[in-house]
């Protein structure tokens, strides 16, 4: 463990804490993608299949728990509690463009032809993409609540900390894992519109507003 | 124990 992958992973629990609180808070899903949401579920579940083969730490085991758990519960309240709320006519990615490439590529690249490994790797390439629902629910309403805006920071931070990271452990552990760093130079970089007007706007205290 | 790196993250 370094200080990049503790703040990243931190960053990443900040995100879905601020998702589940404005939910809940404001009794309204609004502006907030439920693909996306479906997508990042998708995600822990593949991933995290390793809690039932491999132990690494308590605090791995925990935060896989909560990361599963909490994505779970976003997309209940998306779905049903406070359905009513969801923007379903601005939610219009189709989540196959995103899900049925990353199956074929973690098919194709991936470091063993098993079952495990295959989903691991889905879940790398899926997560990088899984934001971009979201995304394009923000660019088609042209505005993002700022707690919304917050919830987009602290989530694309945490990749970038991850890639910190990686360089971090390729030094001082001789580590490299080539699908984990492309996959998530790839989520970084999807986020550097958004960066560049959070800082430059919510961070002065203003709305995001997308430029028209 | 893990043989890639990666998989003992989240």
């Amino acid at each position: 463990m370094n200080i990049f992958r503790l703040t990243g992973d931190l960053a990443h629990l900040t995100a879905i804490i601020i998702l589940l609180l404005k939910i809940w808070k404001t009794r309204s899903c609004s502006g907030i993608s439920g693909k996306s949401q479906i997508l990042f579920t998708v995600v822990y579940i593949t991933r995290y299949l390793d809690l039932f083969t491999n132990y690494i730490s308590a605090y791995n085991t925990l935060m896989k728990i909560i990361f599963v758990v909490s994505s779970l519960a976003t997309v209940f309240l998306i779905y049903f509690k406070f359905k009513a709320t969801y923007d379903r006519n601005h939610d219009t990615f189709r989540m196959e463009f995103l899900i049925i490439p990353s199956i074929i590529l973690a098919l194709l690249i991936r470091h063993e032809f098993t079952v495990m490994e295959v989903l691991w790797t889905f879940s790398i390439y899926l997560e990088a993409v899984a934001i971009l629902p979201q995304l394009f629910l923000v660019s088609k309403t042209g505005e993002a609540e700022t707690i919304t805006s917050h919830y987009l920071f602290a989530l694309g931070s945490y990749r970038g900390l991850y890639l910190l990271n990686w360089i971090w452990r390729y030094y001082f552990e001789n580590f490299l894992d080539w699908i984990s760093i492309v996959a998530g130079f790839v989520q970084t970089v999807l986020y550097c519109d958004f960066f560049y007007l959070y800082v430059t706007r919510v961070l002065h205290g203003r709305k995001l507003r997308l430029p028209a | 124990d893990t043989k890639y790196v990666g998989h003992d993250e989240l």
